[in-house]
């Protein structure tokens, strides 16, 4: 589903150059479940902003279903990021303007749901992450981990093909992040192809896959034995 | 050092009432070394942000050394935040238009210390925290990590009587992460105040004392046998 090839980012700052992506090879089958780990500054988050078509590289290959991403303009990238790519960032992006049950509710929005069945959808998915009081509030009145599961809510409620989770448990009590995992994992099982970035290996270790990298680049790749 | 008599805030959201604290009480001695935990929503933020003035409760008490902070007007609270208490926040609040180090010294140019000390203390931090590569970057050019341990370094640099830490290590990996509590614990050792709020059980633990949070109440309070 997914091939990176030689894939590179350099950001030059004063006269340093920090090579947040180092030639990264990488190919992903549909429906597949991977953890990203390594040290903080390592470029995890980079490498899910390009699967995310959030940024480009300097250089490299990135085909989404066979399709070459450095191929098209702007507006196509759109298409396929509001179509096929659900993402939790690492710091949320709500909007502060609409509440939790907006906020959840523009991705359907921008896909031409009808009204009806986006109420729908968004209330079982607020019942789903014990949001359902706090559907009027602003992000400004949510505590971190209430914002946390807004942004996890609005990534999965189109259910697209690929979702990328930026640490989406890291402000997050162990029953609240369970239920979080467990619904990321219940989406993979139904065939989207997770990507999840996390510090915490007890989570990365469900993964059926671990991706650890270092300084730009894959250091190493495990299939757990038992998947 | 601190205490809090029956601390109460609600926030009146539409037609409901959210209790974030309810009814709190707790003693802290000067040099104490507390954890709170408890369910995303519990009011763990709020109380850090009765204790950091950065917020007043609807009614109760809150005496720091002594003195009562409710008799005081925003120039003796703004004092007291700026010389006394250092707080690394839950979202980090850094200044965009600074980088790191700006970032991280701007307390000391609140407290009029002298550039060439401030020079020295600063850089001595980043060097602790791993950023010296990082210093003249802006927060936008930082990872989620880099973000946070700018963070702590800019709450840590004044040594502080009263350290607020919320979820310091929620966005490092196992690493950074084990540095950063070495830097609280130390200042710890040193005699200052520190408060950390934490999701993560292995972190609570280490605490001397560990409180637990459920509805704005203080739900539990213990002390480690060993300490
Ligand atoms: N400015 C506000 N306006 C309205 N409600 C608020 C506001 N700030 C916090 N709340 C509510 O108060 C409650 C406690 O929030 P708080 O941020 O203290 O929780 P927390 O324990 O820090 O949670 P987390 O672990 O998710 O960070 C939450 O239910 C939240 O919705
Ligand atoms: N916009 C930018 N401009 C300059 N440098 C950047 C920019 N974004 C990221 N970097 C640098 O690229 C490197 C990789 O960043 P990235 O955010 O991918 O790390 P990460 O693995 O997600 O870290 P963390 O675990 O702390 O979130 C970092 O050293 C960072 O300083
Ligand atoms: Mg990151
Ligand atoms: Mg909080």
């Amino acid at each position: 589903m997914i091939v990176l090839e030689q894939l590179c980012k350099t950001y030059h700052l004063g006269g340093e150059s920090v090579h947040a992506l180092d030639h990264l090879d990488l190919q992903i089958a549909a429906g597949d479940y991977l953890s990203v780990m390594g040290p903080s500054g390592s470029g995890k988050s980079t490498l899910l902003n390009m699967l995310g078509l959030l940024d480009t590289p300097d250089s490299g290959h990135y085909r989404l279903e066979q399709q070459e991403m450095s191929a098209l303009g702007e507006e196509q990238r759109a298409q396929i990021r509001n179509h096929k790519i659900g993402f939790v960032f690492q710091a949320y992006h709500l909007i502060d303007r609409l509440n939790a049950r907006e906020n959840i509710e523009l991705p359907l929005i921008l896909t031409g749901v009808p009204p009806r069945e986006r109420r729908t959808r968004v209330d079982e998915l607020l019942e789903r992450l014990g949001l359902s009081r706090h559907a009027a509030h602003h992000p400004h009145q949510l505590s971190g981990g209430q914002r946390q599961r807004v942004a996890i809510a609005r990534a999965v409620i189109r259910r697209p093909a690929l979702l990328l989770a930026d640490e989406p448990t890291g402000n997050l009590d162990s029953h609240s992040g369970a239920e979080v995992i467990g619904l990321l994992e219940e989406l993979n099982g139904e065939g989207i192809t997770l990507l999840v970035v996390t510090h915490d290996p007890a989570m990365g270790k469900r993964a059926r896959r671990q991706l650890w990298m270092q300084d730009g680049q894959l250091i190493s790749d495990t299939r757990n034995r038992d998947s």
